[in-house]
């Protein structure tokens, strides 16, 4: 039975511009697998963005040396194809009956489509969303799991007049994104305008019930002698029966001796 | 008496929210901003074990608990802040983000805020044209004991000022600000250190997105305090 819990994916990733390759994700996630960070494929900074692996990759200068950022190709001069890339990795994980797989993605900046072991999967736009994705019936039997993303640039990258300013041309405010990224009085235009799967990228093993998002908030009472936590939370059922819980909330203080006050 | 354990039953295919009965707390420790005192941090745990099946999912979060109260000053203009009923004389660092090429790390985190407690600083304040900050920021801050005033991503430079003007309506997809609003608040809500959530920088947001987020943003009546004629007064 695998373990319950999150396994985060943040090593082995590669990338290659989506213009250098001519294979679609269904076959980048089957029969034709980049095989490792052979040209044009190159390792890949996730969590991270386009610009980042660039960099990570000696493809590009650091932006933040000397005057480097000027060699740098600027989005609303190179097109967002240009910075339309391609992510790759694998997993290995083998479920039990009864369980289910969990793709999660913290944040992409800015939309993106995803392809495991072939079947292909829309994130829809948005910087500061969370992405959920239950794939459990994708997963393949042997263990072995092709992951891709393809990540689209925002919708509205603007271009940077010559004489800089803040914000740029204001485009990027048409976006639900980062809007520092056109540069502004304290900062150079970010090339990529941090296109990328920037936040955490993992996998969540869960029974048929899953928790969701609990709150936690307090009441005072009596000059903080009288305190009460409460507690809400989500409970997702994604079996096929009615599922009967314990349902248990534990909250400890650890001590310096650590032991644990219950 | 910090330990419940309930049963449900949840229909298949279906999500339910479900309510624990409140757990009392004796005198615990409270949680301090930077100077005031210690960050006291209580591991709260959820788990839940399905019949035939055994433990089914488990969750953990470090939670502090910590009053805090602000209003807008009458005679200052200021907005001044309280924190377990005391007043706390706000020193606050503007953060933009870690790296412009997003290149976050629990590391550099830790430094940065390490180092703006070491300042002496009890506040930082994350500007709205960059990020809703990561988890692994809040969690720092809530070891540092670093409130943090966290902005929506709304400008002033990008959303109705600027040369030429900018459209001062806000992002074309107002829903989508809403939706990715309401999934950063379930995000962070947990962490002591957040103190204030604020709709943009210089700039109040368009105002179906104001509306909203004021109306979404507000404290359940439970939650409330009223005062000697009372009137009610807010708290996070």
């Amino acid at each position: 039975m695998a373990e319950i819990g999150k396994i985060v994916l943040d090593s082995d990733w590669l990338a290659v511009r989506s213009t250098e390759v001519q294979l679609n994700g269904t076959q980048l996630t089957t029969t034709h697998p980049p095989t490792g960070p052979n040209s044009p494929w190159m390792p890949a900074a996730v969590p991270g963005t386009v610009l980042g692996t660039l960099v990570k990759s000696n493809v590009v200068p650091d932006p933040f040396y000397g005057l480097n950022n000027e060699a740098i190709l600027d989005i609303a001069v190179s097109g967002r194809e240009y910075y339309t890339f391609w992510f790759f990795t694998t997993f290995e994980h083998k479920l039990s009956r009864n369980q289910h797989l969990e793709l999660n993605f913290r944040a992409i900046n800015y939309s993106a489509e995803v392809y495991l072991n072939g079947h292909q999967m829309v994130l829809p736009k948005g910087m500061f969303r969370r992405h959920s994705l239950d794939v459990t019936s994708l997963l393949n039997p042997g263990g072995r799991n092709l992951l891709a993303v393809l990540v689209h640039p925002p919708e509205h990258p603007g271009s940077i007049p010559s004489e800089g300013g803040q914000g740029g041309d204001h485009e990027i405010g048409k976006d639900v994104a980062t809007q520092y990224v056109e540069g502004w009085d304290w900062m150079a235009p970010i090339r990529d305008r941090n296109t990328g799967i920037w936040d955490e990228v993992s996998i969540y093993v869960t029974g048929p019930v899953k928790i969701i998002d609990p709150h936690l908030a307090s009441t005072f009472f009596d000059n903080y002698k009288r305190v009460y936590l409460h507690a809400t939370t989500e409970l997702q059922n994604k079996g096929t029966l009615v599922a009967e819980c314990d349902v248990t909330i534990q909250a400890t203080l650890d001590t310096k001796e650590s032991f644990c006050l219950v | 008496e910090h330990l419940q354990t309930i049963h449900v039953s949840i229909p298949a295919g279906k999500t339910i929210q479900y309510t624990f009965p409140e757990i009392f707390f004796y005198k615990p420790e409270l949680w301090w901003p930077n100077g005031m005192g210690k960050q006291t941090m209580y591991n709260v745990s959820i788990a839940v074990d399905v019949k035939g099946y055994g433990e089914s999912d488990s969750w953990s979060q470090p939670y502090g608990f910590r009053k805090i109260t602000s209003h807008i000053d009458s005679k200052t203009g200021g907005r001044l802040f309280k924190v377990n009923d005391q007043p706390i004389f706000i020193r606050g660092g503007n953060w933009i983000l870690s790296d412009g090429l997003l290149r976050l790390s629990r590391r550099r985190y830790e430094a940065d805020i390490k180092f703006h407690a070491g300042m002496n600083l009890n506040m930082i304040r994350c500007w709205g044209g960059a990020l809703a900050e990561r988890p692994e920021f809040y969690h720092y801050c809530d070891i540092y004991g670093l409130l943090v005033w966290q902005e929506f991503w709304i400008t002033g430079d990008v959303d109705g000022r600027g040369d030429p003007i900018s459209n001062p309506d806000g992002p074309l997809d107002h829903e989508l600000f809403l939706l990715c609003a309401r999934d950063t608040v379930k995000l962070l809500r947990n962490h002591p250190s957040l103190a204030l959530w604020v709709g943009g920088n210089e700039q109040v947001p368009p105002p179906d997105i104001n509306n909203a987020l004021k109306n979404e943003l507000q404290l359940h009546p439970h939650f409330m305090e009223f005062d000697e004629i009372g009137t009610s007064t807010q708290y996070l």
